[in-house]
């Protein structure tokens, strides 16, 4: 998977 | 900066949330988001650490800071939390043993805040509604994963989801003695 796609909580 | 007034700030907990942040935004250097996403990265990562510097550096603020009530021990949970991290995460990499990290650090880092808040007696409004909004607004992801559970394909996040309940957790008790003193009208004591 790509790093965005749970990552882009903050 | 006009109330320089920090009796009741716990200091400890701030450099927590300094570490959570510095920790979980690696990604800044290595992958884009979006604008919002990396102008919100730099004013969490700013605030924290300018809040951290003024309870340290500056004069009057560092005068009226509580430090023998704030005793907590930063490495009784930053440790566990490292080895959480390392044992329990979705991959074995700097970066992402690093998130898990912050993530397992930021459910607990309000903890020193809450110890010191039950050791003195009388609670700054500023520190009570500080907190208060500091949960209330954590608690506000939780519909926000719910939502997204519904709205987007395979969003299933357990490390994130079982952390930040664990959070709202915490704080469960303090929301009932802050919305009880509203609700009365009375100034917020907590038991000791």
């Amino acid at each position: 998977r790509e790093w965005d796609d749970y990552h882009d909580e903050l | 900066r006009k109330n320089t007034n920090k009796r009741g700030v716990s200091l400890k907990t701030q450099e927590l949330y300094a570490l959570v942040f510095a920790t979980r935004y690696l990604d800044m250097f290595t992958d884009f988001i979006s604008l919002y996403n990396t102008v919100m990265k730099l004013i969490f990562l700013s605030s924290s650490f300018s809040i951290v510097w003024y309870m340290r550096r500056h004069k009057l603020v560092r005068r009226s800071y509580d430090k023998d009530h704030d005793t907590f021990r930063h490495q009784f949970l930053v440790l566990p939390c490292l080895i959480l991290a390392l044992l329990i995460h979705e991959q074995f990499t700097f970066k992402e043993v690093m998130w898990t990290f912050s993530i397992y650090l930021e459910a607990v880092a309000i903890l020193p805040q809450l110890v010191l808040l039950q050791r003195t007696r009388n609670i700054d409004n500023l520190t009570g509604q500080y907190v208060f909004f500091l949960g209330a607004y954590r608690s506000l992801y939780i519909l926000n994963w719910i939502y997204r559970y519904f709205t987007e394909p395979h969003y299933v996040h357990w490390i994130t989801w079982i952390s930040g309940f664990v959070q709202t957790l915490l704080y469960a008790d303090f929301f009932y003695y802050y919305l009880n003193s509203w609700k009365n009208n009375v100034k917020l004591t907590l038991p000791a």
